[in-house]
């Protein structure tokens, strides 16, 4: 399994509907500083169900709504598509490509879809853990946080082997 | 599951000692149980030492030696039980040029199994990246996004060396 | 005392502005007494906005874009009492090429009243500097020096761009 | 008033009596991970009567004293000596040239001289509170730190200012 396509429409700085198709390789994402690299990680954060709003620098869902300039309008919502090649099998769903949407809105609820079909966060956690994708701390480690790992309590550095295990 | 623990448990330290002594050249690295009769309560500790070096903690450690240091367990955690995907938001940041250099042909080995997506200002890192995006932000406060070749990267993107007058 | 401080403050706060607006082409910039009637037992309150973007909150700012709202906060200080000297590890790190050629050119213009000490990796910093030390660690796990030209900085020192081939 | 020398000796990776001689403008300090340019900002913060030692990346005294290594004995005590230029009179002492020294022991205590004459510590901080040269948040930034400006309390940051004015 692995990432496919990632759609994000209103999210952060996102304004247009941009899509960022994944190699099974290293996609490198480059660019001059506040462009919006690290706001393609926080989209995939958030849209694997990410409920820690301080990892995307974000204090309530509004944050992650474009919220417009003096040349352009802002956003009504944010959405995020993430596509992902399932020919191997590994989620245990029965198709090809399995997509996950979630839309959030100004007053702050979040709307989940699997395979365009509307799911519980709770779904999305589940298929997620199966297939070993998760939050967890080596899957998405956010700029400037590299240490932190270091610094985790010898407990939770247990738990961080055991979502490996 | 005790048992599945122990064997990740062993797994992730074996690749954990073996990465760091790849970035340092050689040294000193262990994972440790802090209660090894009880593996599934047990913390986990992390011994570090860069070759010729008898520092006691992890703390007198320099801000790329953590960085190496992190990545160590980052990677082991990622060949024990590989993720799908892993992404990197300038992890790299702190790398001396040297540096940058093991870590890029690490996770070019390492993309075999997992898909890496990085952020990245450095150039050896987006040498080994097999697509590249690059953002921009435009006048109007919304992301911009071109696919590039490695020739497209701009020269403002990217840092520059010392002796290349 | 009070006098000072509200003095003080004020070229401060003018100091930040002119500096955001210098490192950013522009923007909204401000701090802010939360208790401008008590400013003695006021906290001070940072506003900071790039040019062209509605963010609400610092947190939204990217890593190259906080290290610079900072630096003009910093700069501002230094500007307004003239500390004898600062000493700078590797605050530019995080941004990109044209940030820290900007960032290099006000240090250079600071450095009139105010004596700098730069820990780098960045080219352009210390192509501006005015002495240059190498340092390196030596088998034994002692540093050694070397008072260096910039000719003589060595490439592994320093970063290289992505699109000198 | 600038600073003139630094002499370190046993000072973290230091083992061997190091001069710098710094400029009137700025000095530049380069090198690789780990080589020990960070432990030269921690000197001057050790020496100007530091007394956080999380911000020199210390848990005890000893851990600024040089470890040893398999090559090299370790060293008994740490010392480090500021020479500050006067000759504009700048602080309140009757010589051209002002040299502070620190030296620590294994045991954990800390001797301060000031032009060679043994003092305690209060007459260091009391001298260079008058100076304008403090431990104050601004006039040395460490690694990883230059944000940190931006998540002070607001009376933090009022003290910040304070100290400036
Ligand atoms: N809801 C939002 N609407 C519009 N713009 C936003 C929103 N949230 C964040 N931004 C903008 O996104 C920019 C930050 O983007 P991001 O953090 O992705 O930059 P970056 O490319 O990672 O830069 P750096 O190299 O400095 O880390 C900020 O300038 C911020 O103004
Ligand atoms: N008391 C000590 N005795 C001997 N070596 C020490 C001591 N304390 C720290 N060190 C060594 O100093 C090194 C760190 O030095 P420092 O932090 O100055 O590196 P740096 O040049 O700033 O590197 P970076 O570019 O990665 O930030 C570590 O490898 C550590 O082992
Ligand atoms: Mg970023
Ligand atoms: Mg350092």
């Amino acid at each position: 399994m692995y990432l496919k396509r990632l759609d994000l429409y209103g999210f952060k700085s996102f304004a247009s509907r941009t899509t960022f198709d994944f190699g099974q390789g290293i996609t490198a994402i480059v660019g001059p500083n506040g462009s919006g690299k690290s706001n393609i990680a926080d989209a995939l954060r958030w849209v694997l169900g990410g409920q820690s709003n301080k990892l995307i620098r974000a204090k309530k869902m509004e944050d992650v709504i474009f919220t417009g300039s003096s040349k352009r309008s802002r956003s009504d919502k944010a959405e995020v598509t993430l596509t992902l090649d399932n020919s191997d099998g590994w989620l245990p769903i029965d198709s090809e490509e399995v997509s996950i949407r979630r839309r959030g809105s100004r007053s702050g609820d979040s709307d989940y879809y699997l395979n365009g079909k509307k799911a519980k966060l709770r779904d999305i956690h589940v298929l997620l853990a199966t297939a070993s994708v998760s939050q967890s701390s080596y899957a998405i480690i956010g700029q400037g946080l590299v240490e932190s790992v270091l610094s985790l309590r010898p407990e939770e550095r247990r738990e961080m082997i055991e979502e490996a295990a | 599951m005790q048992r599945k623990l122990e064997t990740t448990f062993k797994e992730v330290a074996k690749g954990f000692e073996s990465y760091f002594k790849m970035f340092f050249g050689g040294g000193h690295a262990r994972l440790r149980l802090t209660d090894p009769k009880h593996p599934m309560d047990s913390g986990v500790d992390i011994e570090a030492r860069p070759p010729g070096k008898r520092t006691k903690s992890l703390s007198q450690l320099s801000g790329g030696e953590k960085a190496l240091t992190s990545v160590s367990l980052l990677f082991a955690l990622l060949q024990a039980n590989p993720s799908p995907f892993c992404v990197l938001d300038e992890v790299d940041a702190m790398l001396d040029e040297a540096n940058v250099d093991r870590f890029a042909s690490a996770i070019h080995d390492i993309s075999q199994r997992t898909q890496f997506i990085v952020i990245t200002h450095n150039r050896r890192t987006i040498e080994v990246s097999d697509s590249i995006y690059g953002i921009s932000m435009a006048p109007d406060a919304a992301s911009r996004v071109l696919s590039m070749r490695l020739a497209d990267v701009p020269v403002e993107a990217v840092k520059k060396p010392g002796s290349q007058n």
